[in-house]
């Protein structure tokens, strides 16, 4: 792991005594590396690299006693404040009900997260509605009504019709004659490059004005997460982004990818298939696993 | 874009980017580009054009052998078995494959084996009426490997060439999910001589680095013999791919390039170096 890679750079440097520029940047390539495996994008994890080697060269590390350790925090802490600075929190609207728009790539874990949420919201003293405006899936609907229907939450019936924009607008109008105060809404898996697909997505996004916008993201995510956040940042406006999947081994890169792109904070985690899988954020945690 | 441009350390450094941004991985790309440094000096590349074309023809080398066709003649019937991580596109290759299949003048059983994920048996019942394949299915809840029993002795009752068993997805992290698998594949190889046929790994090409994991502790498990590249329509490039078939001898055999049941094309190593440089 990182740690120990990098006490190896330093342990050939110490009979030296002192360290300098060039040792310094053996240890940057080292982090590079790490970075790297653990699919951060390879434009952040440069900028990245470049401003941790600004503190790097800083006394604390030249002088102290555990060069390699101190070179670790300053990674751990760059990284954990790049991923964390910022309101990780669903925004309520005061006007009920909150609409959350979930959104993603295919296959990211939309219609499990949406679930997810409204059991999470539920526990919290909400009234969710789950929306599945996906006309599109084979069985979306049908997946979407399972699992809302496990956790005793209300699904809207969406029944024939397979507009989505009108799809969430007769639900919005439904969960408000119910005094339902959570709209989840969730939406077909799609290409960020798909033009007909990201224009229904600007549909659903101008009609209902959504309160939250959240982009669900697999945490195996490699290179691609970049492209993926900007065109769906540039399209609707993201908010916040779920990434899934972790309780598997992925590094996770794509989380400080997202971040160093777009700017919006993660939210939540899922860490696992079951509803109750679901956590906040941790950014110190994340840090240290895509370091590895 | 790289006409004039003089081959410098800059330039091999901006190549390294393209791949790496592919998510060829750093071992991978580091290994090509020390293959066409020594190349280069020994054929006295003067051009860049040249440079491009020379790791092309490193990275088409390492894919071309291992371009293979799916395995599905002679069984009796013959079995593919399909698994992957969770979202990848399991369910909708098999849709793609059988539809595939029955173009090809095959008889196919769809077995339904993911019994665990909401709805999974309903979506695959879609994929078989699209795709004109029979489907075989248990109760909600129940063993997969009962599914695939009941599935093989459907097809040889019903005359079918073809059965091909979905899995649910499951992180190959989870050792007890791994080890129901195994037990599936026991059973498929207990039911039918040489079975499974095919045990076909899906990827999906958005995935990075933790696409060579996978890859390594299912083929581990259970012995894959061929890898689905799925949403290749994306802008990833699904690069992982070249570590995974060159480091565990895997052959690429299918591509997904949509959504609709006459998305998936053979592997062609030619049109998918090229798609990386573009
Ligand atoms: N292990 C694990 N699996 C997850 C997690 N979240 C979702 N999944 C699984 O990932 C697969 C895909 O989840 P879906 O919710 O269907 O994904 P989706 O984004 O709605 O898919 P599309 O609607 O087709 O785009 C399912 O097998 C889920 O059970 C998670 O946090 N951990
Ligand atoms: N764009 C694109 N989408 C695809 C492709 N293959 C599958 N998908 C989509 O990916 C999503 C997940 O597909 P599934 O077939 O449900 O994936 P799975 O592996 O069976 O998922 P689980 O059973 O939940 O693990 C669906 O929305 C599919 O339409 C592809 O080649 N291109
Ligand atoms: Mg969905
Ligand atoms: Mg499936």
């Amino acid at each position: 792991n990182l740690s120990n890679r990098l006490e190896v750079v330093f342990k050939k440097l110490r009979s030296r005594g002192k360290l300098n520029e060039a040792d310094i940047k053996d240890a940057m390539r080292e982090v590079r590396l790490a970075m790297l495996e653990a699919d951060v994008n390879f434009k952040v994890v440069k900028d990245f690299v470049e401003r941790v080697s600004q503190r790097a060269v800083g006394q604390e590390v030249l002088e102290s006693l555990t060069p390699g350790q101190q070179v670790i925090k300053i990674v751990r802490d760059e990284l954990a404040e790049l991923m964390g600075g910022i309101q990780s929190k669903i925004q309520f609207s005061r006007n009920p009900p909150t609409i959350i728009l979930m959104t993603g790539l295919q296959g990211s874990g939309k219609t499990t997260t949406s679930a997810k949420l409204a059991g999470k919201l539920r526990e919290e003293g909400h009234r969710p509605m789950l929306v599945p405006a996906d006309p599109r899936r084979p069985a979306a609907v049908e997946q979407l009504s399972i699992l809302g229907g496990d956790l005793g939450i209300e699904v809207y019936q969406s029944g024939k019709e397979k507009n989505a924009v009108k799809i969430c607008t007769k639900a919005r109008d439904q969960a408000s004659r119910q005094n339902l105060d959570v709209l989840i809404i969730d939406t077909a898996g799609r290409l960020h490059v798909d033009e007909e697909l990201m224009k229904e997505l600007q549909a659903i996004n101008d009609k209902l004005k959504p309160h939250e916008n959240l982009l669900v993201v697999d945490a195996m995510t490699g290179q691609d997460a970049v492209n993926v956040a900007q065109q769906f940042n540039q399209a609707i406006r993201v908010d916040g982004v779920v990434l899934t999947k972790m309780d598997g081994d992925a590094r996770g890169g794509a989380a400080l990818s997202i971040n160093a792109t777009i700017g919006k904070p993660i939210k939540f985690v899922g860490v696992g298939e079951k509803l109750d899988q679901i956590e906040p954020f941790h950014p110190d945690r994340m840090a240290s696993r895509i370091l590895g | 874009v790289l006409r004039g441009r003089v081959i410098n350390d800059e330039l091999l450094g901006d190549l390294e980017e393209v791949m790496i941004t592919a998510d060829m991985g750093v071992p991978t790309t580091t290994r090509i580009m020390e293959d066409v440094r020594r190349k280069a000096s020994e054929r006295s590349i003067r051009e860049a054009e040249d440079i491009i074309d020379l790791i092309k023809e490193s990275i088409g080398e390492s894919l071309k052998d291992l371009a293979a066709p799916l395995n599905v003649e002679g069984g009796d019937p013959a079995v593919i078995m399909v698994l992957g991580v969770n979202g990848v596109g399991k369910t909708t290759t098999i849709g793609k494959l059988a539809y595939n299949l029955r173009d090809n003048g095959k008889k196919v059983i769809l077995a339904a084996g993911d019994t665990f994920r909401a709805a999974a048996i309903e979506q695959l019942e879609v994929w078989a009426d699209r795709a004109g394949a029979d489907i075989i299915k248990g109760r909600g809840g129940g063993d997969p490997s009962a599914v695939i029993y009941d599935s093989i002795q459907a097809a040889r009752s019903r005359n079918c060439d073809v059965v091909i068993a979905d899995t649910a997805g499951r992180l190959h992290t989870k050792v007890n999910l791994m080890e129901e698998l195994k037990k599936m594949k026991r059973v498929i190889n207990r039911e039918v001589k040489g079975a499974p046929h095919e045990v076909l790994l899906v990827l999906d090409a958005t995935t990075g680095q933790n696409a060579v994991s996978q890859a390594r502790v299912f083929h581990e498990a259970l012995g894959v013999t061929g890898i689905a590249l799925t949403k290749l329509d994306g802008t990833a490039k699904g690069g992982v791919v070249v570590s995974i078939v060159t480091e565990l001898d895997l052959p690429l055999k299918l591509i997904g390039i949509g959504e609709k049941i006459d998305d998936l094309r053979p592997f062609d190593p030619a049109l998918f170096v090229e798609a990386l440089f573009q």
